[in-house]
């Protein structure tokens, strides 16, 4: 369960961090 | 009233990429205030400020929140008739109900970014929502579906050469 739990992080991590210097901007 | 506007929205984007995300939420929220005065009426920038608020959201530890901001998002690019932006708000979601634990929900907006993704002919996009695919279905056990999105991923990966 904390290996899968592991595994499901990454995708949702990358994301995340991609996000943090993303901004919508005109 | 939208030179007003757009100063918000640079305030909170500035707020946003500090780190001060409560403060970047208040500015936001007075775009979409602005863009949505009668008067005024703009819906891009109504659609930036949902996008906007749902990230800032996601960083409040409020993926509830972020969620209903990324369905006005999706619902607006529709309107505007914005695929990448509509792909962009399917990809947001995915991923927030992923955060929310509802595995079921993530794979059905991971699976509407996949399409438009393929539409568009956007690889990287693509390989990214096999990858989500992939590991939202093994949450669900669904390992079947699992290995058929990981090589998937692994494929466009090899096609675009990304080592990572």
């Amino acid at each position: 369960v904390e290996r899968t739990h592991l595994i499901q992080v990454d995708s949702v991590q990358r994301w995340m961090e991609d996000l943090k210097l993303m901004t919508d901007c005109e | 009233r939208a030179a007003q506007g757009r100063a918000y929205g640079n305030l909170g984007n500035t707020q946003y990429l500090l780190g001060n995300f409560s403060k970047a939420t208040a500015f936001h929220k007075e775009v979409r205030s602005v863009a949505l005065l009668p008067e005024f009426g703009d819906r891009a920038a109504e659609r930036r400020a949902y996008s906007n608020l749902g990230n800032a959201h996601i960083f409040l530890g409020r993926f509830d929140i972020s969620a209903e901001y990324y369905k006005k998002t999706l619902q607006l690019s529709r309107q505007l008739k914005d695929q990448a932006v509509e792909a962009q708000a399917c990809y947001s979601l995915g991923n927030t109900y992923t955060l929310l634990q509802d595995y079921e929900r993530a794979i059905e907006y991971h699976l509407k970014h996949l399409l438009i993704a393929q539409e568009l002919g956007d690889r990287v996009g693509e390989g990214r929502a096999c990858w989500s695919l992939g590991n939202a279905y093994v949450s669900l056990g669904n390992h079947d579906q699992a290995l058929r999105f990981a090589r998937k991923h692994l494929e466009i990966s090899q096609e675009i050469g990304d080592r990572n």
